[in-house]
């Protein structure tokens, strides 16, 4: 389902949290970052890593797949 | 693998469990993870032996939140275990978060220590995720029958690029075999709230010019529309009509509802099946349901109601028994003075019973039959008439 709109913030916060520990997201302090949106590559690389739409978008299914119980190693290299 | 594919440089292998789980006894706990080490064993030339003082390659333990790395366990959910690849020191190490709920098979809530104890070996061997739905190696937790599992061939693969196939002798040391007892014959579903003989039926036509609903609701913009099992979905997000049944949503709900709203302030949606109702908020039944229909202040003579929808504005909810209806008031939590109430009297040209409502800007939607009334909620007129299924874009 949607998600219930005064969640979409922490949705927001939780996605970043998920693409740091998993995908190696690190948030740009800098703001020259040409990017937009700078979490757009790490969910695009999530969502391929698990079969989704690649959209670069925190769509729901893809809020959804990261709700999962899983494993906290990440998905993309080992831990430091 | 993980970066530069690091492995065990050896084929004796020790590993030793450092504490338990208040979960499970001591037994399952040492059953579980000898039978996920077995699953290794099995498929490489590795003997794993047990070491109960002292360091060994693999120091298995149980914590919760900070626990002296630098990746704190989370709480439950979320997080459920984590290791360390093949190393000196914390390499090959595994944590599994005590915040979670360890569970010997899948006869009840919690996580089956035996599968996330053989994904979690995987690290401490050396393999890293695997985007295969349905590898062991899968990042997310998929519960499944342990009893005869064997490894998908994909984490075959993957492990014996690290270490090859096993030898010809049996490859984990001669061991009391550990027969994993037999898990408890899945004890039976929590029956249904009633028996539901919903023949299974083909799933109707979208476009059948003849469709009925049961019942109706918006959800978080969304609208569900119900009918035995099946529900189609619209949705404001996708063009397409998302076809699902009730079980995909809330599995332990019985199908078959007479009607259905959405207070949207709440964030919840009432169900009525029969002579009770129940409350969600998204995938999720709240505590406590359900609850007899008598509660909401219908006299004993209503065994069941035929729709329902909320005015989100008037923050009251009208409820359609027959040919009359109930006003209740959201505020005061209960049934307004004056009702019951004749639907032909109050709402001109609705002039028989009602299966199914909603609401959506500004207007109520009724359904009778294949026929769907809009309906001006300021003035209570009938604007115009349509097929049940116009949303479903036939």
């Amino acid at each position: 389902f949607p998600v219930a709109p005064e969640t979409e913030k922490e949705d927001m916060q939780f996605a970043q949290k998920y693409l740091e520990n998993f995908y190696d997201f690190k948030e740009e302090k800098n703001f020259r970052t040409t990017h937009l949106n700078p979490m757009a590559d790490k969910i695009r690389e999530m969502q391929s890593f698990f079969g989704l739409e690649v959209t670069g978008e925190l769509n729901r299914k893809t809020l959804d797949m990261m709700k999962q119980p899983r494993c906290g190693i990440p998905d993309v290299r080992s831990y430091s | 693998t993980f970066p530069r594919s690091p492995r065990w440089k050896k084929e004796d292998v020790t590993f030793r469990i450092l504490n338990y789980t208040p979960d499970m006894s001591q037994a399952e706990v040492d059953e579980a993870i000898t039978k996920a080490f077995q699953l290794w064993s099995s498929v490489t030339p590795l003997r794993f032996t047990r070491l109960y003082s002292g360091e060994a390659d693999i120091m298995i333990s149980f914590a919760s939140g900070f626990h002296g790395d630098f990746y704190s366990f989370d709480g439950p959910g979320g997080t459920l275990a984590h290791a360390y690849p093949p190393g000196n020191g914390i390499g090959g190490d595994t944590h599994f978060d005590e915040d979670e709920f360890w569970i010997k098979s899948n006869t009840h809530e919690g996580y089956n220590l035996f599968l996330v104890a053989a994904h979690e070996l995987g690290h401490s061997l050396g393999l890293g995720h695997s985007n295969v739905f349905g590898a062991l190696m899968y990042p997310i937790y998929m519960a499944r029958d342990t009893r005869n599992y064997r490894l998908p061939q994909d984490d075959i693969n993957g492990i014996q690029a690290l270490y090859g196939p096993p030898k010809e002798s049996p490859a984990f040391p001669p061991q009391e075999p550990t027969e994993m007892t037999p898990a408890e014959a899945p004890t039976e579903m929590s029956p249904r709230e009633e028996p539901t003989e919903v023949t299974p039926s083909e799933r109707p036509q979208d476009c059948d010019p003849h469709l009925t609903f049961d019942a109706i609701t918006t959800l978080r913009g969304e609208i569900l529309f119900f009918k035995g099992s099946y529900v189609w979905r619209k949705s404001p997000y996708f063009s397409e009509i998302e076809r699902d049944t009730i079980s995909t949503f809330w599995p332990s709900l019985a199908a078959g509802f007479d009607a259905a709203y959405e207070i949207d302030k709440k964030d919840r949606v009432i169900f009525f099946k029969d002579n009770k109702y129940w409350a969600v908020s998204g995938y999720n039944i709240q505590p406590g349901f359900p609850k007899p229909i008598q509660n909401l202040g219908f006299p004993r003579s209503v065994k069941k109601i035929d729709a329902a929808v909320h005015d989100q504005n008037a923050k009251k909810t009208y409820f359609f028994v027959g040919n009359k209806y109930w006003s209740f008031d959201e505020h005061t939590q209960s049934m307004e003075r004056g009702y019951p109430r004749k639907i032909a009297v109050d709402f001109p040209g609705i002039g028989h019973t009602i299966d199914a409502a909603f609401q959506k800007n500004e207007h109520f939607y009724f359904f009778h039959g294949s026929n769907q009334y809009e309906v001006d909620i300021k003035n209570k007129k009938l604007v115009r008439t349509m097929k049940s299924n116009s949303w479903f874009d036939c």
